[in-house]
């Protein structure tokens, strides 16, 4: 919601006109709403247990994918990107209203576990499960 | 700066981390891992038997998005004889967060020049991991194949739980487990050991340890040796170890930073 102020017809005519121009760039695919727009993607990360001097203690694995989000979740959101529907509403508020309302975030939806193979301090050996480890999907939220 | 390392996959790009970069890394990981520091095993431990074990319990549970990941060390024990993961303890490893593999503290010759036909075996289960439980725990020993006697010679192998040792008497002993074994047999001997771990974790002071005797057909209590238990000497690849199963007991969570 909005305070009622002087003006307030004026910019809520605008922002319509706004709301109107994108949804017109969504439905013909083009516009300048979409640009160099870069939607929300999983995107390639290995951390490298040898990498960071370990392979003393670490038996396995070696490293592992983990991944990472990164992306625009930007007006229009479409299927692509995995997006809730509170951050489809959000991203609408946030194109009316950029500085009070932020746009949503591109951040994991899936994730998955790694099991880690190393030595303590005494060479015992231990296998653990660790939950959350690898991006399985991202998306808008 | 950045270059493409084929070793891990042209899909990777690869840059060198800067010494703070790559200590700010290290402890973060360390961190998610649950360690105060990085441990220091020794050197030599990675050709023992435990870890032989633990790398399958490993293959088991690795999916096969994976399968590069153990290749280096597949290949320091390739040719090693392999502590076979039973249909067992895949069921144990189905159910468990953490599974843990203890050396024997008891350095085994000294021990047999003091005691010819008892071996004893003590594993530090006291720094396990917190808020996790016990569900399973196996002694595990390997038998070799006795060439020089008869194949047809059988022996018992009986494990007990040490439940008092006085100085200058006989040890007080519980019975946990026995196997009848032949003389040609040859492979890892089981026991179970769920229960007395489990006590051992909720109270230390009591591991006393364990008495390994073997016994002949009449009876007699016989070396270990002479069945051709490997309890000390030998092949490192072929020396026993506690593996343990856990299971998380309590919901964790991390603390802000």
């Amino acid at each position: 919601s909005a305070p009622g102020q002087k003006g307030r017809q004026s910019n809520r005519s605008k922002q319509q006109k706004a709301v109107q121009e994108a949804l017109k760039a969504a439905e013909a695919g083009t516009g300048t709403y979409q640009g160099d727009f870069q939607g929300c993607k999983k995107h390639e990360l290995y951390v490298s247990f040898r990498d960071l001097g370990w392979q003393d203690w670490i038996i396995a694995p070696e490293g592992y994918a983990a991944y990472y989000c990164e992306g625009e979740c930007a007006f229009p959101l479409n299927s692509d990107m995995n997006a809730t529907n509170h951050a489809i509403v959000q991203t609408l508020v946030h194109f009316i209203n950029p500085e009070t309302v932020p746009q949503p975030c591109c951040a994991p939806t899936q994730l998955n576990g790694i099991s880690v193979l190393y030595f303590d301090d005494s060479s015992n050996v231990i296998l653990k499960k660790y939950r959350n480890m690898v991006v399985r999907a991202c998306g808008c939220h | 700066n950045f270059s493409v390392d084929n070793e891990v996959g042209s899909s990777f790009i690869h840059r060198r981390l800067r010494s703070q970069e790559r200590r700010e890394i290290q402890r973060e990981i360390l961190s998610i891992l649950g360690l105060p520091h990085r441990p220091r095993p020794h050197a030599h431990a990675k050709h023992n038997a435990a870890p032989t074990f633990m790398l399958d319990l490993y293959n088991t549970v690795s999916t096969a998005a994976e399968p590069r990941a153990y290749s280096r060390y597949r290949a320091v024990l390739e040719g090693q004889a392999s502590a076979v993961v039973s249909p067992q303890d895949s069921r144990f490893l189905d159910d468990a967060d953490t599974v843990m593999s203890f050396v024997n503290l008891v350095d085994g010759d000294r021990d047999l020049l003091v005691r010819p036909h008892t071996q004893a075996f003590r594993f530090d289960v006291s720094r396990i991991p917190e808020g996790e439980a016990i569900t399973a725990a196996e002694f595990r020993i390997y038998k070799d194949f006795i060439r020089e006697r008869d194949g047809n010679e059988t022996f018992r192998v009986s494990v007990y739980q040490v439940l008092q040792e006085p100085p200058d008497s006989e040890a007080a002993l519980l019975l946990l487990d026995q196997r009848d074994v032949w003389a040609s047999d040859d492979g890892w001997l089981v026991f179970d050991l769920t229960a007395t771990s489990t006590l051992w974790q909720l109270s230390p002071q009591q591991n006393l340890g364990l008495h390994l005797v073997l016994e002949d057909n009449n009876g007699q209590k016989r070396n270990p040796r002479r069945a051709g238990l490997l309890t000390g000497s030998g092949p490192k690849d072929k020396q026993p170890f506690l593996v343990v199963f856990f299971k998380v007991n309590e919901v964790r969570f991390r603390g802000a930073r």
